[in-house]
């Protein structure tokens, strides 16, 4: 459960990081 | 000093909030009127991300007896789906308009507020988790507070049978704790502690144990004997009870240590 919860809160993470950079357009999303 | 108190946390943190924090520093600085790209695939990204989050978080929250981690997680949960609801209208709005204003602000209040609701629920099980360390020490306490009534040998292979696990998982616990905090004064404290009490067991078993040997064979040094064991008892509840405090420090509470 403690895995798979902080599993998915760096999913979330690293999918909000790259919608970031995709604003400042610096990455192919 | 670190912003976040586990490495865990900041691992999964310190990337996006650096993100977010720019991407705030860009809007402020540049309404430059320039297009939007689209932005439909990442933030569905985010959308699905957000879904299987709080699947989990209801499970968790489900499965837990933790009261506090019952009443504070939902808020989070809440938290995070509001962000992610304000991102798929931004991208929605996008679409239709590249060069929204509007949805350039609910892009900014979006990611912030995965970033905010993310680090609440990521704090609120953390929290909970570190009550689950502090209930193995209470337990350790409670059988402590058993080590002044232990007058026969057979009692006392019994207190040592139920003590041992205990300790060790309070030991396996507060090292593994104490590897995942940032904050080294934080950790230095749980080390030595944790090295007097793992110091501290096996001499207050053999002080029981002596005790015990004085009072069969009615020999003198009784009350010597017995302080010496409540004077170790003490000792090692002293050190648990300082783990208890350190555990539930955070890098917030430093004006505590000034």
């Amino acid at each position: 459960d403690a895995t798979e919860m902080v599993r998915q809160a760096r999913i979330l993470a690293q999918a909000t990081a790259q919608l970031i950079s995709a604003i400042k357009g610096e990455a192919e999303v | 000093m670190p912003v976040f108190h586990t490495k865990t946390i900041e691992g999964i943190l310190e990337p996006v909030a650096q993100q977010v924090e720019r991407l705030v520093i860009l809007h402020e600085e540049a309404e430059d009127g320039n297009a939007m790209p689209d932005l439909e695939r990442p933030v569905q990204a985010v959308s699905s991300a957000v879904t299987n989050l709080i699947k989990v978080g209801k499970e968790t929250i489900n499965s837990s007896e933790d009261a506090i981690l019952k009443q504070d997680m939902p808020v989070a949960l809440h938290r995070v789906e509001n962000a992610s609801k304000l991102l798929v209208e931004a991208s929605s709005m996008l679409k239709a308009d590249p060069y929204s204003g509007p949805a350039r602000k609910k892009l900014i209040e979006g990611a912030r507020g995965i970033l905010q609701g993310t680090s609440a629920l990521l704090l609120c099980f953390d929290e909970s988790e570190v009550r689950k360390i502090i209930r193995e020490c209470r337990k350790v306490l409670d059988y402590l507070a058993v080590a002044e009534v232990i007058e026969t040998m057979e009692d006392l292979v019994q207190f040592v049978k139920d003590l041992s696990p205990c300790l060790t998982k309070l030991s396996r616990d507060v090292d593994a704790r104490e590897k995942d905090l940032t904050h080294q004064f934080h950790r230095e404290i749980l080390v030595r502690c944790l090295e007097q009490v793992k110091t501290l067991a096996p001499i207050l078993i053999c002080s029981m144990k002596m005790l015990i040997q004085i009072m069969v064979k009615r020999g003198k040094g009784e009350a010597e004997a017995a302080a010496n064991r409540n004077y170790v008892e003490q000792r090692m509840t002293d050190e648990i009870n300082e783990i208890i405090r350190v555990l539930q420090l955070t890098t917030y509470d430093e004006d505590e240590w000034d």
